[in-house]
């Protein structure tokens, strides 16, 4: 997978930043041994780049989110995590040789529509479910 | 062009050139996962030509709407598109008349190639789309246009027809006819060699066949604008199945 740049906390403001903005100061971003938590990465892959515009009238680009992060105990309610993903996380504190920590993964996912001429010039539009992730968790 | 709506990068997304491997790889896999074989190559349309063409504008208006229903995944669809997953529009290929100076009825006929349509696709809904201008010869005349499948030419008489759509208009109305020709997708699926044939009369109500173009019916050789195409509706099927990687 193509990982993003690293990026610069923002600076400290009186506000709760939104929802969607990337992690700051006032989420406790990073757990065991300074790794992040489990959540949504942003990537744009940009069809332009690709050399695809002579056959992609829309969209422009694909929003290839990902889930990354630690699912370390105590997984935190920012987490997404099942009851199940919080016990195996315990479990693992106490056998971590046998049983693995809770998956970072897609809890959430949306479509894409793409809108595309073949190699006949016939105009298609297609839905593509399950392709853009909303939210990641630990699982 | 066309300003159409779709994901942009968000202000705090990591902007990256792909490498040439990262690129191809990218490539193959995002055309996997769209059911493609392999990258389409469509015929690029002489300089003068290059003007917003009827399909795809129409098709650009649901791409709108059905993009506006990607967030909500399961949930409600856009009424315009019901359960459809796929849309695909067709430009006819060929266009016959038979017009004034005959005894036989008068008629247009429309030839379009399906071939590019996937294999295990339910359709769900099928329209012809051609624009109709105020009729100039024809004034406060009621018009009936139906429109047939050829199912069979014949060289020694009429071909068989199926019926499939009938509308009635009045000889000033302008925009664009909508024919249901979902019945016919029965047997273009059937026969995906052959390419669909779309023959549509004009009648007034005495019964008296009418040139469509004099009725205001456009052709092929209208702006592209305004130029007859086929869009059909497929019901969601499963992806094709992936060779492990």
């Amino acid at each position: 997978a193509v990982r993003p740049l690293k990026r610069r906390l923002p600076k400290r403001t009186n506000e709760l930043p939104p929802p969607n903005k990337l992690p700051g100061i006032f989420d406790d971003v990073h757990g065991s041994h300074g790794r992040q938590v489990c959540r949504r990465h942003e990537l744009y892959v940009s069809f332009r780049d690709l050399g695809w515009l002579d056959w992609v009238i829309a969209p422009q680009g694909y929003s290839a989110y990902y889930c990354e992060g630690e699912c370390s105990f105590p997984l935190d309610s920012c987490m997404n995590a099942t009851n199940h993903a919080i016990l195996q996380s315990l479990v693992h504190l106490m056998k971590p040789e046998a049983v693995p920590k809770a998956c970072c993964a897609p809890t959430k996912l949306s479509a894409t529509s793409v809108l595309y001429y073949d190699s006949s010039n016939n105009v298609i539009l297609r839905k593509h479910r399950n392709m853009v992730v909303r939210a990641c968790g630990c699982h | 062009g066309g300003g159409a709506s779709g994901p942009r990068p968000s202000p705090g997304c990591p902007q990256r050139r792909l490498g040439p491997r990262e690129r191809r790889y990218l490539q193959r896999e995002i055309l996997a996962v769209l059911g493609l074989p392999g990258r389409p190559r469509p015929r690029a349309p002489p300089a003068a030509a290059r003007l917003p063409a009827s399909a795809p504008l129409f098709m650009l208006d649901m791409y709108r709407a059905m993009a506006g229903d990607d967030d909500e995944d399961g949930g409600t669809p856009e009424r315009r598109l019901g359960r459809a997953d796929l849309v695909m529009s067709f430009v006819n290929m060929v266009e016959q008349d038979r017009t004034l100076g005959r005894q036989e009825p008068q008629w247009k006929e429309f030839r379009f190639d399906l071939t590019q349509i996937p294999v295990g696709e339910a359709v769900t809904a099928a329209e012809f789309r051609i624009y109709k201008l105020p009729s100039t010869h024809l004034l406060n005349w009621t018009l009936h246009i139906s429109m047939f499948e050829v199912v069979l030419e014949q060289s020694n008489r009429e071909s068989d027809l199926f019926f499939l759509d009938l509308q009635t208009l009045r000889s000033g109305d302008e925009g664009w006819l909508v024919l249901d020709v979902t019945a016919a997708s029965d047997r273009w699926l059937l026969n995906r060699s052959k390419d669909l044939g779309l023959r549509l009369y004009v009648e007034t109500d005495d019964g008296r066949s009418v040139d469509p173009g004099l009725a205001g019916l456009l052709g092929q050789q209208a702006p592209r604008s305004k130029q007859p195409f086929v869009v059909t509706f497929f019901r969601a099927s499963p992806g094709p199945v992936r060779a492990p990687r």
